[in-house]
């Protein structure tokens, strides 16, 4: 069982995870827009990540604790991990439906963007695998909790002090896996292992970047 | 333009509240 202080960190990091959302008018444009052409869907997928940063920001402002890290260190913590939340927030947006638009317009609009497949490819298929491991809304937050505050990030200063602020989700993380998940004594380990993928789009996404930018 | 500004603006911007560009 968690504990009560477990209880309360989760509960109010769950009130400001529920708040993370991308603003009503970006999901509208992609309802309204009609044409598909690729410069649109590159404006419209720049103006979504950034709003998904603006959010991720709002949303780590909360963590207990960030805001008495060195500021330079908050802001090595989030370019760090923006692209890795990022990619953890779509991975929800998608297997959880959380999307009131149809996921199959938003899949066509991201494999119409001039984004080679080489990049989109793994992807969806990143997207499948975190999937299979059924998350609850609660263990993608304190998941994506995690992320965020991951000591070794380049540039930080203070390590120590991430450290200590990334293991009481930690915690938390490995009790809700084994309250959620009493079959499956592996998804803990699996949830971690994610991580490892996460990374690998972190190098990806620059390079993808890139290209599109050439393109 | 957002599209026009680098990750780490975004992010100091938003870490400022700053969200007029």
């Amino acid at each position: 069982e968690l504990t009560q202080e477990q209880k309360d960190r989760l509960q109010f990091v769950m009130d400001s995870y529920s708040k993370n959302r991308i603003p009503q008018d970006i999901a509208t444009k992609l309802v309204l827009q009609d044409e598909n052409n690729t410069d649109e869907n590159f404006v419209f997928l720049t103006d979504m990540a950034t709003s998904h940063v603006q959010v991720l920001v709002e949303f780590t402002k909360k963590l207990p604790g960030f805001q008495t890290l060195d500021h330079e260190d908050q802001i090595a913590l989030l370019k760090g991990s923006a692209v890795e939340a990022m990619f953890l927030r779509s991975a929800e947006l998608f297997n959880r439906k959380l999307l009131e638009w149809n996921t199959d317009l938003l899949e066509e609009r991201i494999r119409n963007s001039g984004i080679s497949n080489d990049y989109i490819n793994p992807m969806f298929n990143f997207y499948k695998s975190v999937g299979e491991l059924k998350m609850t809304k609660e263990e993608y937050a304190v998941l994506t909790a995690v992320v965020i505050l991951t000591p070794d990030r380049q540039y930080i200063k203070d390590k120590e002090s991430v450290e200590k602020l990334q293991e009481p989700f930690l915690d938390i993380l490995e009790k809700l896996c084994k309250i959620h998940h009493p079959k499956n004594p592996q998804q803990f380990a699996r949830l971690l292992g994610r991580l490892t993928e996460l990374r690998t789009f972190s190098h990806h996404h620059t390079e993808m970047l890139l290209s599109w930018r050439v393109n | 333009p957002a599209s026009n500004l680098g990750l780490e603006d975004i992010i100091r911007k938003a870490l400022m509240g700053n969200y007029d560009d």
